[in-house]
């Protein structure tokens, strides 16, 4: 299963669930590949990879017709990494001018995406050209939600935009299903947080993933370690969250 | 004074920095015009403009060469806002085939520039056209640096993508300078934090606000009731930060 974690709000938690959530899914035996389509290049140095020393990077590979994206990934432990680095933000400049703009990174994956059980895809905070690709690769999208007021109007926004992606005419398949919204940043005594979380689970039901993601420090200390929260502190209540939640990834992709 | 409030990371306090600088600039007896120059409109909302219901944004500036960025500016109390929506989104992707496409808001600015005292620009978490035509229109920069690991990568790349602006054909005036890098969701007990701040501290010395922006649930809660901080709880922490580093701006202004 290909899933993009996008939503153009900033800082809701799409690297770091992208990070953990891959972590999560190997650590449950999944085979699992995490294609960093942020020109940041937060997923992929959160692994160990100096993106400012690698000979290539995602916006090689979709730039150049005749690169296989599997000379761009990096085996660490048990999990997979396509990496990018801020060239990528060049390539999505250049890609406005080129066919096929919004589906590159669809057909770069076809050639690896039986290798693996889980294709995940960490976006930028926006919703251009590299967020359009990963939404046209994928089957699914699960958007992260921190519990803040500009994060609830944001959920609207990316909805939109998810459909309008898929009415322009590049798009010629199915829409990527809504596999869930997931609540990140979560404090149990902050009273806004609880206010948002409500409205959220009223507005969406079924669609919001059961488990929270609640706010935990080790969450953010791990990356500053090269790890995720699993390797970096497996006890963690941030680590469990997302262990949790990998179980329902799965649940769901099982029904598919 | 033009002054773009930018960082490609996301979720660092760009938005809460725009809107409650402008509100501390205001009570402080100065003439502030905010501009957003962000798709999702957050700065816009926050002063209680209802995004999906304006007769035009940013977007229609942008676009029609004849049009005053007079028509969209809205009287806020002892604030202008000159407001935004997701149709700008379309506005950014349009610009890349347009004369002039990263001088656009420079030109636009140039009418109302003498009305004011201050004109603060809240940019998208991005280095696309968007931010481009701030930095382009703007004399100096703020950077809002939240204390987490990916934000303290950032700096750096944000800081290079104004050199590449400031290098382009494009560019004919002088370089935006940097008034300084402000840190944002600072909490005292939190050790990562403390490890941050050094080490930004560290690396840009007096380019570092004295005030750092403490952390405070108040913050977060204003925009719900479409207010800044300052009109919501002004004795509150977050309040006063802002106001002391409304002060440090208007000094380091004087001295241009
Ligand atoms: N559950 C959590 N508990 C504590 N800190 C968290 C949690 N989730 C994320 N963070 C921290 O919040 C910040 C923002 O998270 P992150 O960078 O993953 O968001 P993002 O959506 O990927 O940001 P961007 O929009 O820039 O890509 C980071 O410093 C991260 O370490
Ligand atoms: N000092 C603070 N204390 C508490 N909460 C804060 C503080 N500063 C910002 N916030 C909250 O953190 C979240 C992110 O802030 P904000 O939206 O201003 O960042 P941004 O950089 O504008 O995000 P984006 O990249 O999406 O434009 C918001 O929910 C905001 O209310
Ligand atoms: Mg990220
Ligand atoms: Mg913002």
């Amino acid at each position: 299963m290909i899933i993009t974690i996008g939503n153009q709000k900033g800082g809701c938690g799409k690297t770091t669930t992208s990070v953990n959530l891959s972590a999560a899914l190997a650590v449950l035996g999944h085979r699992v590949l995490l294609v960093d389509m942020d020109p940041q290049g937060n997923s992929s140095m959160t692994f160990g990879i100096d993106i400012e020393d690698i000979p290539m990077s995602m916006s090689e590979v979709l730039l150049d017709p005749d690169l296989d994206i599997k000379y761009n990934i990096f085996k660490k432990g048990n999990i997979h990494i396509a990496p990018s680095n801020p060239n990528l933000n060049y390539a999505e400049e250049r890609l406005h001018t080129m066919e096929g703009k919004v589906s590159r990174l669809k057909e770069k994956l076809k050639t690896v995406r039986d290798h693996y059980d889980f294709i995940i895809i960490d976006c930028p905070p926006s919703i251009g050209l590299l967020t359009t690709n990963a939404l046209v690769a994928s089957e699914s999208v699960i958007i992260p939600v921190d519990v803040g007021f500009y994060s609830l109007v944001g959920i609207k926004q990316f909805l939109a935009r998810i459909e309008d992606v898929c009415k322009s005419s590049d798009f010629t398949d199915s829409k990527p299903e809504i596999l869930g919204i997931l609540i990140t940043l979560y404090s149990e005594r902050n009273l806004l947080g609880k206010e948002i979380l409500g409205k959220v689970k009223a507005a969406f039901k079924d669609l919001v993933f059961k488990t929270p993601i609640r706010r935990d420090i080790r969450l953010a200390e791990a990356p500053s370690h090269l790890k995720s929260a699993l390797e970096y502190s497996w006890s963690a209540r941030g680590a469990s969250d997302y262990l949790e939640v990998a179980k329902e990834v799965i649940k769901k992709a099982k029904k598919k």
